[in-house]
């Protein structure tokens, strides 16, 4: 009577487009401009390229409704990124839950969902194929695809393909998506998204043409790039039953200590071995027995214990790239032109084992009007977060600061920037648009936002004291 | 240099476990009790059986952290629903999205996730495979599953079943899943939304055993069951162009006009007649040729159309399963013994093509303490929601409600129950704890606060004549 079936992944995410951030023309256009413009800044600042991202969204009256009730548009967002191999290519923007990003690296993407969501809404709304045309550094050839998501299958089909012999050193990728879109609705929020990151971007030139034809021209202020993130290892901290059994499976090292040292980081051999004394297993323990049945109770009190090991070193954070405090500076100055601005890059943390810098900057003052509460700023992993605002980490924590302390009375001309770094960015929902409240992060958060706002009171202070002077 | 891979959707869940609820193990434990009491409850209320559920958590100290930090539960639920058919059972508890919703009715469950998130958060905190006994009604043998979800492959992994004949006539299915969890933490909400759901279903037993061996009963008081939900097909307003391809593709219908009857709710003959006619398309045309490339434009153009014409009835609502107003009154009677309580069901509406009904329900004074704002309950399809309260659909149309208007003052003893039953409930999120804004709903709920709130007007107004003709 009931009927039983199962669905692809393709299909799950097609039937519950919300769920991905494509609720409606409006914000389907907002987020299909987004998906594409991180995969570029992903494919380039953590490559040390410095990035050159060309952004269009063009009017397609020929698919668009006989009234204008349903407008197309095609995105096209191109980048001098190090490109996508032709032996993956098809995969990359047609199969979902398929990404390079799933390893344990501060990155923009980490769903493998991104660019396939947009496709998906892409295809139930104007049925048109995604064309992504790339060539890697070094390739002599460029390859092109023009592609559908088989939904049942969750796989691409390919409808047509090419490849051609490359002029030049041109590398990059460009990908085209056509959707129903909602332009007029839409602009501000992709006008301030683009603005937002090119203004944490300094170093990367970004062309946005728009459906009006108009330009929008951020040139490249600075050849400096940010140290790229780089890729780690787990941390004990971060480990479940799950995850030890697949690296015991997959690890060649012949000892349990051997194990612990190679496979995690923030382990060296020493702390190994006072670990492994601490809850009595030996070190010569040939990991591969810890997976069989009889052993369940000794592997499950290694992970309990593993994971709350205080002699373990606290997760890496050089492998984290934050902004860095003269680079919030400027792009708040530019933006704001305050009189006053300042920065912080806190000392890195960690939850779970996933290590995370949180980083505040604020301004005040100058071209700033008084607005009746401090306007938020939110980055994660240096990607803009302009919707769900009340439901985010960083509100919640800038909602129960005490400005009076500060010497800040509302209406105040006050900007609060909280940038979020991390291997691990606890979104609530696949949309990327709030984060969840971790403990740790809010803590961090507020340490951050006092710490800023102390020498922001310092500042006011002063020009009270200054004020006062001079009126005796 | 980067690494592409593939991961199952099994694994996806896995790692991303805060975007099913189980962010941690307070929340895991609570979501756990959910997942399966919801699919309890679609197992009998859904198919006119009087639910009976037994809800026991049970303290696992012999799989818990030496110094008592890791604790470990067993989740256990019976009830006497439909039962799992022997030839679905591994697939329906071990294989992610697999499930028997994915039609267009109104149940608890829509994702075909929910048992299996809470068995892939149990398996990576406790190493315990999920035990599921199950016997259909009339038929002659119980079954059991011992299983594992084979993260890899998003597959069941059986690891000991067995059926035996079964005794006398019970039907059902009880479900245990042994996990990390955290009862200090979790025992109030648990406790809250067992109580709130046993508040609108007095047609249900329900028992809870806690870890400590505390016993809640909550009896059935009616035998009276709402009616229940039925399949509908889909409304051509909620159409896309891959659904339609869809229909086409296994539909047997041999015209245009056929398709468009057969395939489609509120969609009756002459009205799709009428509706061809206004397009200009031949009612004889064969369908399937509406999938050839060169009639592309023809395909988007018929979708686009059928989209905004207002000849379709609208979406059939007695295929909806309402609370009804005696119900809400008497759970809010019960819950709180007012002085005063009212309710209404709202007429049918849509959004997308999918049929929704809004139903508030209102109480005041008596033993209703006093509180700075009105206490909100939220229902979606019979589920109680008790987080992300501050992002939700209904506290947005809450908070905008000016109460002065209608003779209410804060502090002021006022609950408010909003409830919305629909064949589409648009979850901001896979762990269904608040809803989207979509414009229909948020109309919908204010007309139904707004309705009930004059009538409280009017009694608050009565009693305050009353009190002024007392004083003379
Ligand atoms: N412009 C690009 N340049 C290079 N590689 C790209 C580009 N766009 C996509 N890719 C590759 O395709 C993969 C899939 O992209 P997709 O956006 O679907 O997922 P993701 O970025 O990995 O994660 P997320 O879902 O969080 O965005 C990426 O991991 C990346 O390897
Ligand atoms: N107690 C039960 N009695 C009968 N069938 C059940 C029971 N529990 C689960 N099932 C079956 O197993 C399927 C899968 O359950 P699961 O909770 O994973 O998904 P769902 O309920 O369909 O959707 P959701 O993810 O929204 O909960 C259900 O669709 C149902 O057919
Ligand atoms: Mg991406
Ligand atoms: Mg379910």
């Amino acid at each position: 009577k009931e009927k039983f079936r199962e669905i692809s992944v393709a299909e799950f995410f097609a039937k519950n487009k919300e769920l991905a951030g494509f609720a409606n023309p409006t914000r389907a256009l907002y987020q299909t401009v987004r998906e594409l413009v991180e995969n570029s800044l992903d494919a380039t600042d953590t490559h040390l390229i410095l990035p050159e991202i060309v952004i269009r969204i063009v009017n397609r009256p020929e698919l668009s409704g006989s009234n204008g009730s349903e407008q197309r548009f095609t995105v096209i967002v191109e980048d001098n990124g190090i490109g996508v191999p032709p032996t993956v290519m098809a995969n990359a923007f047609g199969r979902v839950l398929f990404s390079s990003k799933y390893v344990i690296r501060q990155t923009r993407g980490m769903y493998g969902l991104g660019v396939k969501a947009a496709v998906l809404y892409g295809q139930a709304t104007a049925g048109q194929p995604l064309k992504v045309v790339s060539a890697t550094k070094g390739s002599s050839y460029s390859y092109m695809k023009e592609l559908f998501i088989d939904m049942k299958k969750n796989e691409p089909r390919i409808v047509s393909e090419g490849q051609w012999r490359r002029r030049g050193s041109w590398h990059g990728t460009r990908v085209a998506i056509t959707l129903m879109g909602d332009w007029r609705r839409a602009k501000n929020r992709i006008l301030e998204y683009i603005k937002r990151t090119a203004i944490i971007a300094p170093y990367a030139e970004i062309i946005f043409e728009t459906p009006d034809g108009e330009i929008y021209y951020f040139p490249r202020l600075t050849r400096k790039l940010p140290r790229p993130p780089r890729e780690a290892k787990p941390h004990p901290h971060g480990i479940d039953l799950e995850h030890f059994k697949i690296i015991i499976k997959e690890s060649k090292a012949k000892t349990l200590l051997e194990l612990l040292v190679q496979e995690f980081q923030s382990v060296g051999e020493k702390t190994a071995r006072a670990f492994l004394k601490k809850i009595g297993v030996n070190p010569n323990l040939n990991p591969k027995k810890l997976l069989r049945k009889e052993n369940e109770e000794l592997l499950r009190s290694i992970v309990d214990e593993m994971k709350k090991f205080e002699g373990f070193k606290p997760p890496r954070s050089d492998y984290l790239s934050p902004l860095g405090e003269d680079l919030i500076k400027l792009g708040l100055k530019r933006l704001f032109e305050p009189e006053w601005v300042e920065a912080v890059t806190r000392p890195p943390r960690a939850f779970e084992g996933n290590p995370f810098i949180v980083e505040i900057g604020m301004a005040y003052g100058g071209k700033i009007p008084p607005m009746n509460e401090p306007l938020l700023l939110r980055y994660a992993n240096k990607i803009p977060l302009l919707y769900e605002e009340k439901e985010d980490i960083s509100w919640k924590v800038l909602s129960s600061i005490n400005w009076k302390l500060y010497l800040i009375n509302f209406p105040a001309p006050l900007v609060v920037l909280v940038h979020i770094a991390s291997t691990k960015v606890p979104y609530k929902g696949v949309g990327k648009e709030s984060i969840s409240e971790i403990p740790e992060l809010e803590q961090e958060i507020k340490n951050g936002i006092q710490e800023v706002a102390r020498r922001l009171r310092a500042y006011i202070s002063r020009k009270m004291k200054e004020a006062e002077t001079l009126r005796r």
